[in-house]
């Protein structure tokens, strides 16, 4: 599959964020999150969605993100990261 | 270890529209009685009970807001989110549901243009209840929007969604889990009618009582109105003594808490210090506040001082905020502000000359007379008068239930006014009118 353009990856972040499937990216440091926890968020997105659980951020994936929806996230966000000592 | 899901501990929930969608073809009317439809989806099939009320205590608030509107969940515009509500609990906006103002919100409308507002407002009083998301594609938790669900008087919810409300709440007394919805489509626009709380909701069965042959078991002035009840079925008429429909509404489908095996009520009244309605049936009570039971009820008429075996009937008094109650030969005046009995009662026969001992049913009209029914006839006590006026009794059926020769009853042919009656609604019959008395029956 071709790459995402960079808005459509930041808009897809955004989004999974906003509906519990990423962690809400951290403002300060302004980062993308990990290639595998894309990838994981975006396959329970597509699994809720009825998609195809491919883990990329496809076309049909993006149509689905740019329909009409509730705003309550479909699940529980993750608790905040453990801090290694 | 998952969370206990949130849900309401009481089953009357109140709501109110506290915001409208500007500049939407759809009117505040249409607004209120879709939300009135979506809630009801849910109250059909779970001991919940909604009831629209106008203050600002609602437990579910309904605003159209736009842009960031003091939530965690900011609106963006057309498409986009489109509506979110918070599950129950402790938060002061638990229950609330937020609509985007900006949505271009429809009803009955194809599916390309706009939202349908029903379909989402069903989806929000999901999460009102306590229901969360699901990825199943029938159920209508799912978060995307999918078009319209159906019309709102026939919808019924998928089975999965069914079920989950009934692991929250339990099964309503009158639902049987294992029926399947009602799929059926209309058959075609029809305009939406005003929130059915209003009127009776379904056709009488062939059981029902003939108003000008029945004896009533209890009359009462509720709103202003008058409401005569008989077994299961009342009829009701407006202000100005106009029957509202010459068919008579069932109880249980107006008063909703009601047990479904109570096959009638001994008397009724609109309780002066807070315009709640009590109802008595036998050794029990149960107070209403607008058509929906109170939480607590019923409870034993020993609250009011009454010894076991109930009333025959019951007389708001207005001035002084007292209660008559009546039984067989005795009455007891009742201080709705102290909530005792006043000394002396019981005391013998009724307070008023050329009243009957016995009574079947009282009320206070709005002339300020009260009016005392026994068998086919009433009396009529004039305010601050001793006794009846004289000339009475007259006949009930004639007075107060539109019927021209109220000993003929039901089989008495063309000798009832209620022309139209079985006619199409808004056509008259015109024999009738001509003798200028007739009844006309909305059936729309």
């Amino acid at each position: 599959a071709p790459a995402p353009r960079a808005e459509d990856l930041s808009s897809g972040v955004a989004w999974l964020g906003r509906f519990g499937y990423l962690r809400p990216a951290d403002p300060a440091a302004g980062r993308l999150p990990a290639p595998e926890e894309l990838a994981e968020a975006l396959a329970a997105m597509q699994r809720f969605a009825g998609l195809e659980a491919t883990g990329v951020l496809d076309a049909p994936t993006l149509a689905r993100m740019r329909t009409p929806r509730c705003s309550l996230p479909d699940r529980p966000g993750p608790g905040p990261a453990r801090r290694r000592r | 270890q998952a969370p206990a899901p949130a849900t309401w501990s009481k089953r009357n929930l109140s709501w109110r529209v506290r915001t409208f969608p500007r500049d939407s073809p759809l009117g505040r009317d249409t607004v209120r009685a879709l939300m009135h439809y979506a809630l009801k989806v849910w109250g059909d099939i779970t001991p919940l009970n909604f009831h629209e009320v106008a203050g600002s205590s609602a437990d579910i608030q309904i605003d159209f807001s736009a842009a960031e509107h003091n939530d965690p969940f900011p609106f963006d515009g057309p498409g986009g989110t489109v509506a979110h509500a918070f599950l129950p609990g402790e938060h002061p906006a638990a229950g609330d549901a937020h609509f985007d103002a900006e949505e271009a919100w429809a009803f009955r409308a194809a599916d390309a243009h706009g939202v349908d507002l029903f379909s989402v407002a069903v989806h929000e009083f999901g999460h009102a209840i306590g229901l969360s998301h699901v990825a199943t594609t029938q159920s209508v938790m799912q978060p995307y929007y999918q078009g319209p669900v159906g019309d709102p008087l026939h919808y019924g919810l998928p089975y999965a969604d069914r079920v989950r409300a009934w692991q929250l709440y339990g099964v309503r007394e009158s639902v049987s889990p294992t029926a399947q919805p009602d799929t059926r489509e209309p058959g075609g626009p029809r305009l939406l009618p005003a929130p059915p709380d209003r009127r009776p909701s379904a056709p009488p069965g062939r059981d029902v009582p003939h108003r000008c042959s029945a004896h009533f078991d209890a009359v009462a002035q509720i709103r202003g109105e008058a409401f005569f009840f008989k077994g299961r079925y009342f009829w009701r008429l407006t202000r100005d003594r106009h029957l509202v429909s010459p068919q008579p509404a069932q109880m249980h489908r107006f008063w909703r808490g009601l047990p479904a095996q109570l096959d009638g009520v001994d008397a009724v009244y609109e309780r002066a210090t807070d315009h709640k309605i009590v109802f008595f049936r036998g050794d029990r009570y149960w107070v209403f506040k607008d058509t929906h039971v109170e939480e607590g009820f019923p409870r034993p008429v020993s609250d009011f001082g009454l010894p076991p075996g109930g009333v025959d009937a019951a007389l708001s008094w207005a001035r002084g905020d007292k209660t008559y109650f009546f039984k067989d030969q005795l009455f007891w005046r009742f201080d709705e502000l102290t909530r005792s009995m006043d000394p002396g009662h019981p005391a013998p026969g009724p307070a008023w000359g050329g009243v009957p001992r016995t009574l079947d049913a009282a009320m206070r009209w709005s002339d300020g007379a009260a009016y005392f029914f026994r068998g086919a006839d009433y009396w009529k006590v004039p305010d601050s008068e001793p006794a009846a006026v004289p000339g009475y009794p007259q006949p009930t059926a004639r007075d107060w239930l539109a019927c021209r020769d109220p000993q003929a009853g039901p089989g008495g042919a063309g000798t009832e006014g209620e022309a139209g009656a079985h006619a199409p609604a808004g056509r008259h019959d015109r024999s009738r009118a001509e003798d200028g008395f007739q009844v006309c029956a909305c059936s729309s």
